[in-house]
């Protein structure tokens, strides 16, 4: 990509995750997951979409559309909602960090 | 447009940190994306439209499909929890707080990256952060479309401008739209600026005393007073004009103050009257008549337009003489959306020119371009020049599946002298020389391979 693309690149890189839901102690139920944004770092809060949530509502999808609606507080959702957010290894870390890890690559089984 | 094999800047593949537990703070959304989602998709329309993350074919419940629209405009604020001896990691991993580009800053036209996750946490160490080029497409309010391409799991993935640097724009509301079971090849978007307004106020109200957490919140980029805010966007797309012909519709070009060129089958018969808008720079509505329309056996699909006033203040397109494969170019055009939205930007590239006797006579781009796009101008994204008429996409006739990203115009220099002498003279008779086109232009715009050569009569 042409230099112009250089400081939307950079910050992508940076503010890009991913979050995934799941059920607490159901493993085998399943994963949802979408992709975020990381809108501060400390303390780290992220912006994602809300359709993974739709599973754990305990009013169901319904609430989603009622005309007043316009935010819900966390506890909408049911207490067994696990929620994890991963992001990539900053490429702008102070220096000597952004090494860390482990220096081989590996193909991970997806 | 498109999903970019990266740079070598970060090397794909370095391990990542493992998943953060996190808490939900607040779901929340945009009324005014609400409402603009309800005005362009829903009521009449929304029989037509699908945004599931699958295919129109795929196995989705109809409650699956009904959770998925009713959370299409819904977002959700988390904290990423950190025990103490990740805390000081947490500060330096968690990556910088972004900027946020105020809404409207970004014109239609304007180039954007979109940075999502294809499928999700499926496979992180391959598809984390892919990115895919495109430009802002049309808005309406915090409702944003973009041709950037995008696929299931990038939905909340950040969508960032080059002009404001690096600003966040928008999140992915649903990374395929389909319309009349057709793949339109458009991103939803839901536009950062209110949303991160609608949390602010969230937090604060569900939240008494959490102002100083709301206060992390990343600020809209108008607040560093040394960037620039308005990016010049793309002056000459303003010259397309939806045209409509008593139920019909479709896009045109105004190539003269008083002179629009759609297509034939727009606006299909000579003295017919017909309804020209213009939205750029302000909204106008003006009556004119076919003056000159092919007829149905050409293979140009075109028709002329003479207005009873001129479009004021529309900057006339330069037609093009010659013609680039590879170049960047723009459609421009009402498909999608018509009268409820202004027009569409899409963008692509050149892909192919088509000659019969070393002349231009089809062209082919990589745009996205859907019904109601016929008519519309093909824009050199670099100069602004007229290129060409939009005259279709590609459709399969085996399997009726519609092929957005090819599609087909006329090239300006076929209709360009014609128009010029019209426009001097109001003789139509170089324009009626498009209907004497030869058997070769006939054969290439009937899709057919051309013959080497003319087949020996055996008599």
């Amino acid at each position: 990509m042409g230099r112009q693309w250089g400081p939307a690149m950079r910050t992508a890189e940076q503010a890009g995750c991913v979050v995934s839901a799941s059920r607490a102690g159901q493993p085998e139920a399943g994963l949802w997951s979408c992709s975020g944004v990381i809108l501060s770092r400390s303390p780290g809060l992220v912006l994602c979409h809300g359709g993974i949530f739709t599973p754990f509502l305990r009013a169901g999808s319904g609430v989603l559309t009622a005309a007043s609606a316009a935010f819900l507080p966390g506890d909408s959702c049911n207490d067994d909602l696990r929620l994890h957010v991963q992001w990539s290894p900053m490429a702008a870390s102070p220096a000597g960090r952004s090494e860390r890890g482990r220096p081989e690559l590996c193909t991970p089984q997806c | 447009a498109g999903l970019e094999p990266r740079s070598s800047a970060r090397p794909r593949g370095r391990p990542l940190q493992p998943p953060r537990p996190a808490e939900l703070l607040l779901l929340l959304s945009c009324p005014a994306f609400r409402a603009h989602f309800a005005r362009l998709f829903g009521g009449d329309a929304a029989e037509q439209w699908r945004f599931a993350s699958g295919a129109p074919d795929d196995e989705v419940s109809e409650d699956e499909e009904e959770d998925q629209l009713r959370a299409l405009g819904w977002f959700a604020l988390l904290r990423v929890r950190s025990g103490e001896a990740a805390a000081e990691e947490d500060a330096d991993e968690l990556g910088a707080a972004v900027a946020v580009a105020p809404l409207g800053t970004v014109p239609k036209g304007a180039p954007l990256l979109a940075c999502g996750s294809p499928f999700g946490a499926f496979c992180p160490d391959i598809f984390l952060n892919t990115l895919s080029r495109g430009v802002l497409s049309n808005s309406a309010g915090p409702l944003l479309l973009t041709d950037a391409r995008c696929l299931p799991g990038t939905e909340g993935g950040g969508v960032f401008a080059v002009r404001p640097a690096g600003a966040l724009v928008a999140l992915v509301a649903a990374p395929l739209c389909w319309k009349a079971r057709e793949w339109v090849g458009l991103t939803l978007l839901c536009a950062a600026s209110p949303l991160l307004h609608a949390a602010r106020a969230a937090l604060v109200g569900l939240h008494p005393g959490s102002e100083v957490l709301a206060a992390q919140l990343p600020p809209e980029v108008g607040a560093m007073r040394s960037l620039p805010l308005q990016d010049p966007g793309l002056p000459w797309a303003a010259a397309a004009v939806l045209v409509e012909c008593s139920t019909v519709w479709g896009s045109g070009v105004a190539v003269a103050p008083r002179l629009v060129v759609t297509c034939r089958h727009v606006v299909p018969r000579e003295e017919a009257r017909v309804l020209v808008r213009s939205a750029i720079p302000k909204s106008a509505a003006i009556w004119g008549h076919v003056v000159f329309a092919t007829q149905e056996m050409s293979p140009y699909d075109i028709a002329v337009v003479s207005l009873e006033k001129s479009l004021d203040g529309i900057p006339m397109p330069v037609p093009a003489e010659h013609f680039h494969e590879g170049e960047a170019v723009s459609v421009v055009g009402f498909g999608v959306f018509g009268q409820a939205c202004g027009p569409s930007v899409t963008s692509g590239i050149l892909s192919a020119v088509v000659h019969v006797d070393d002349r231009p006579v089809m062209l082919q781009t990589t745009c996205a371009v859907h019904g109601g796009s016929s008519g519309g101008p093909l824009f050199s994204t670099r100069s602004g020049d007229l290129l060409g008429i939009v005259a279709s996409n590609t459709r399969d006739n085996n399997t009726g599946a519609t092929y957005p990203h090819l599609n087909f115009s006329i090239p300006i220099t076929v209709l360009q002298p014609a128009l010029q002498q019209y426009s001097e003279t109001g003789d139509l008779r170089s324009l009626r020389q498009l209907d004497r086109a030869t058997e070769p232009v006939q054969v290439v715009w009937r899709l057919q391979r051309p013959l080497a050569e003319v087949p020996r009569s055996k008599l």
